[in-house]
């Protein structure tokens, strides 16, 4: 562990429970794509499998837990709990163009053919795309509340700060994971504009 | 090469 990941992970843990907060307080999922969070959920649920396999650490564990728990609970409250206020007509985005694209690439560029490696590797892939429907969703409403800007602003970050502890691991541990370092490289390219417009302007309320 | 017991990372 080194203080960059921590950071990324609680960048990506605040980013979650901004999420939940904002839905729960506000009663509403409006600006926010449902298709995101699905895409989210399958991501935790290919990765996190060897819960039960692998045992690394007690913060390890009880994190991952978290983000599962996390994911498919904000899943509920979009779809079950408060779905009169899910915005379908905004939220269009095709994930299957999303996700076959990646169950391919999976099978074809990994570390080792087995189940748990190749899921692994779906979920780094789709991890990396997963946003795609938030971030058109918000390009096509022309713009997000402060507390969603705020979310995504942290889940941009998290993955940002990961590629910071990749580097700090190729040179004190020359550890490094040519896949998830590709695309955690991708992952927060697709926030750079995102980026750029929530630090020069604040992109809620144009 | 990465495998499987190196997955510290979340």
């Amino acid at each position: 562990m080194n203080v960059f990941r921590l950071l990324g992970d609680i960048s990506h843990l605040l980013a979650i429970i901004i999420l939940l907060l904002k839905i729960w307080k506000t009663r509403s999922c409006a600006g926010i794509s449902g298709r995101s969070q699905v895409l989210f959920a399958v991501v935790y649920t290919a990765r996190y499998l060897d819960l039960f396999t692998s045992y690394i650490s007690a913060y390890n564990s009880i994190m991952k837990l978290v983000f599962l728990a996390a994911s498919y609970g904000t899943i509920y409250l979009m779809f079950i709990k408060f779905k009169a206020s899910y915005d379908h007509n905004h939220d269009t985005f095709r994930i299957e163009f999303l996700i076959l694209p990646c169950v391919l690439l999976s099978l074809l560029i990994n570390h080792e053919f087995s189940p748990l490696e190749i899921l692994w590797t779906f979920s780094i892939y789709l991890e990396s795309v997963a946003i795609l429907p938030q971030l058109f969703m918000v390009s096509k409403t022309g713009e997000a509340e402060s507390i969603t800007s705020h979310y995504l602003f942290a889940l941009g970050s998290y993955r940002a700060l990961y590629i910071l502890n990749w580097i700090y691991r190729y040179y004190a541990e020359s550890h490094y994971d040519v896949i998830a370092i590709v695309a955690g490289i991708v992952q927060t390219v697709l926030y750079c504009d995102f980026f750029y417009l929530y630090i020069t302007k604040g992109i809620y309320g144009q | 090469d990465v495998n499987l017991d190196d997955k510290d990372e979340l």
